[in-house]
């Protein structure tokens, strides 16, 4: 794995484009919310404000979490809340021109990354899945 | 990233081990599955039988696919249904004397692997955490 080859990666090549990516947005309630995550299979998506711009990260678990009562899950609870109350707004985002290296460095506590362009436009994410698929083709050269 | 110090990495060192991870039982009700995975806040972790021998993986996402419905989730069949039914079987895992370079082709589509010893006893799990904290501090080098 010569590193001067795995820094030099452009991450671009590796963005799952916006148009392939499961969301929801800011006022879904969390009913809706729950369903986009179960029917899509994924844990975790990103929530974006009406003019596509990433605002937080929505999950089974945060929402399972923010019901979790006493003794049950009180379902009841998800048509009342929305994804604003629920979502984490510190979401892990790079620049689609920042280095590969800054992108291993974040993936290694985040499942995966809002990339954006120079303009903060929201393109797409890169997930650790695309980044340990790389890093396994260089170590086996 | 010297590929023969990477390569060379022993994963038992990388391991969490059993008395740190959070797993189901079997016969466990799906009921009970949930409530583990909500309090532990890990998205899958491994069902295990009695003797402590891995049998596979159960997800937030396998229990809410389960008993999604045409119109809402159905919550009340959770009591019904048991882990066993629902969890995945073709569970990721590997020997603690495998390469580093295996677990690193494996994690590409495994969030953790499932680490046995020579004689088939579970000793622990490895994260796509581990992995890639390893490799980013190869890279930095
Ligand atoms: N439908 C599917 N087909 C094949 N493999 C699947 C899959 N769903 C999940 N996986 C596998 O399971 C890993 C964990 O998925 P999870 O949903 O927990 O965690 C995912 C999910 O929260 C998010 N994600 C991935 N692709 C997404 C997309 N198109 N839209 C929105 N979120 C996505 O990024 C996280 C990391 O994704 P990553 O690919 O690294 O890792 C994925 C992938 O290896
Ligand atoms: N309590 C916590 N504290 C700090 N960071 C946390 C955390 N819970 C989750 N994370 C972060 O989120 C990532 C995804 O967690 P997830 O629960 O979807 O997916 C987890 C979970 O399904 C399982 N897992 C991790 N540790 C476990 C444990 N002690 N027992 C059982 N399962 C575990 O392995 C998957 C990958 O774990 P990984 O560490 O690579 O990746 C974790 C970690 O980077």
């Amino acid at each position: 794995l010569q590193t001067s080859t795995i820094v030099d990666q452009e991450i671009k090549e590796l963005v799952i484009p916006i148009d392939n990516v499961a969301h929801v947005q800011l006022g879904n309630s969390l009913e809706h919310a729950l369903l986009v995550l179960v029917k899509s299979g994924y844990s975790a998506v990103p929530v974006l404000d009406l003019s596509f711009k990433i605002k937080g990260l929505i999950s089974k678990t945060l929402i399972l979490d923010s019901i979790l009562g006493m003794e049950r899950i009180e379902y009841e609870k998800l048509a009342d809340h929305h994804v604003e109350e629920v979502m984490n707004s510190k979401v892990p985002r790079m620049k689609d021109t920042d280095t590969f290296t800054r992108a291993l460095e974040l993936s290694i506590n985040q499942p995966f990354l809002c990339i954006e362009n120079d303009e903060g436009i929201f393109i797409g994410i890169l997930t650790r899945r695309a980044i340990l698929a790389l890093v396994y083709r260089h170590v086996r050269k």
